[in-house]
């Protein structure tokens, strides 16, 4: 999940 | 990661050391926005609240760092460095920046994915980002010479972001084909705010001649 709403972006 | 993403980060990363180097070479910040500095400051501190919580990679956390301390000590300079903040031109940075953070705060209490702390944050500083650079858009207007590297600073900055749009749509395609409204159109919106600038920066460019915004 954490890794689809784009929250490992900058 | 994908390319896109990576030549973003890199060209967000080469704005923000260009400004400093700038800043440190010519112990001067005429033609800066602290209030853009200052924005920005807020938009990373509101971001990366999660940077001791969550790690999702050592290059993740490491430029969050980065963005973080290059963005304090920008304003840190401007504000306080005994030679640089002289050269501060405060009534020109006239934009009422706050007038821009409180309505992204309340707007990130209306509309966002989650109610939690941590994502209303996350949300009001992509919505932050998006208006961050109108002071300094707004100061170079009023600039009658704006010097290279400032020029550079901004096309690179609104450029990074442009490339985070490819980045959204490879990972729309590539991933779970997932749709992100709130960071996307924070995206579009804010590279939108560019191209006005674009326009004349590249063809100053073309044209070899001094960059001049129209009043």
């Amino acid at each position: 999940q954490a890794k689809t709403d784009l929250k490992d972006e900058l | 990661m994908n390319a896109f993403r990576l030549a973003g980060d890199m060209t967000h990363l080469l704005s923000i050391i260009l400004l400093l180097l700038k800043i440190r070479a010519t112990k001067s910040c005429a033609g800066i926005s602290l209030k853009t500095q200052e924005l920005y400051v807020i938009v990373f501190m509101s971001r990366y609240l999660d940077l001791f919580r969550t790690y999702y990679s050592l290059y993740n956390s490491l430029m969050k760092i980065i963005f973080l301390g290059t963005s304090m000590c920008i304003v840190w300079y401007m504000r306080s460095h005994k030679v640089v903040r002289q050269t501060y031109n405060n009534d020109e940075d006239t934009f009422r920046h706050f007038f821009l953070v409180l309505p992204c705060f309340v707007l990130a209490l209306l509309v966002h994915r989650n109610f939690t702390f941590i994502e209303i944050l996350w949300t009001f500083s992509l919505y932050l980002e998006s208006v961050a650079i109108l002071p300094q858009l707004v100061l170079l207007q009023k600039s009658s010479n704006i010097d290279n590297l400032t020029g550079t600073y901004v096309f690179l900055l609104g450029a990074y972001r442009g490339l985070y749009l490819f980045n959204w749509v490879y990972r729309f395609f590539t991933e779970n084909h997932r749709v992100r409204w709130i960071p996307w159109l924070s995206g579009l919106i804010q590279t939108a705010i560019y191209t006005d600038f674009f326009y004349y920066y590249i063809r100053s460019w073309k044209n070899r001649e001094k960059l001049k915004l129209p009043a």
